[in-house]
């Protein structure tokens, strides 16, 4: 464990906090993509097939069991929950999520990190989840005015990512000298596609104005 | 292997 993974691990866990926190106190969920919460439900259950046969440490069990409940639980919240499910911006949320799924499971099965069940479902995982956040960027365009939260949740989502590609430059020149295409070139993508939100979230923030992303 | 440095990652 680096510090750089730490400070990854810890960002993706608070933007899952501050995601649930504006749910649960604001008892809404506008502005917040459903397909891409189900998504995460996907790349987390794919990547975490191994939580019951392989211990790696405490805190990497405790992680995937808290990354994969709480991505349940937002769900949950948003499809079911009786007052929550009605701020859902069900006519904007209009990506169609599903056709993400078939291309990333094709290149799993033409490169997986291993032709295992469990490797091919893990490199399906790194494919999904560096397109999951589409759905969510679009709706951002499309919303008229994103609350800081939402803004917050986006940001730290995309920065968790971020780290841990500074995380992976660390390792390659401490510990494995070993070149890993599957996640790092996914980590690139995925912290690529954040690329304009992030410019336009710090000019607002620099700027002390809403958060507006151009349609 | 491969797999193992792989897998302590979240």
């Amino acid at each position: 464990m680096n510090i750089f993974r730490l400070a990854g691990d810890m960002t993706h866990l608070l933007s899952i906090v501050v995601l649930l926190l504006k749910i649960r106190t604001t008892k809404s969920c506008a502005g917040i993509s459903l397909k891409t919460q189900e998504l995460y439900v996907i790349v987390f259950i794919t990547r975490y097939l191994d939580l019951f046969t392989r211990y790696v440490s405490f805190y990497n069990t405790a992680m995937k069991l808290v990354f994969i409940g709480t991505s349940v639980a937002i769900v949950w919240y948003m499809r079911l929950h009786k007052v929550v499910k009605q701020t859902y911006s069900r006519d904007e949320d209009t990506f169609k999520h599903y056709l993400l799924i078939p291309p990333c499971f094709i290149l799993a099965l033409l490169i997986p990190l291993e032709f295992t069940v469990t490797e091919i479902l893990w490199s399906f995982s790194i494919y999904l989840e560096a397109v999951a956040i589409l759905p969510q960027l679009l709706l951002l365009q499309r919303s008229s005015n994103i609350d800081n939260l939402t803004g917050s949740y986006v940001f730290l989502l995309g920065a968790y990512r971020a780290l841990y590609i500074v995380n992976w430059v660390y390792r390659f020149f401490t510990e494995t000298h070993k070149i890993r295409w599957i996640p790092w070139i996914s980590g690139l993508v995925q912290t690529a596609l954040y690329a304009d939100f992030f410019y336009y979230y710090i000019k607002s923030w620099k700027n002390h104005e809403k958060l507006r992303l151009p349609a | 292997t491969v797999t193992t440095d792989l897998k302590d990652e979240l």
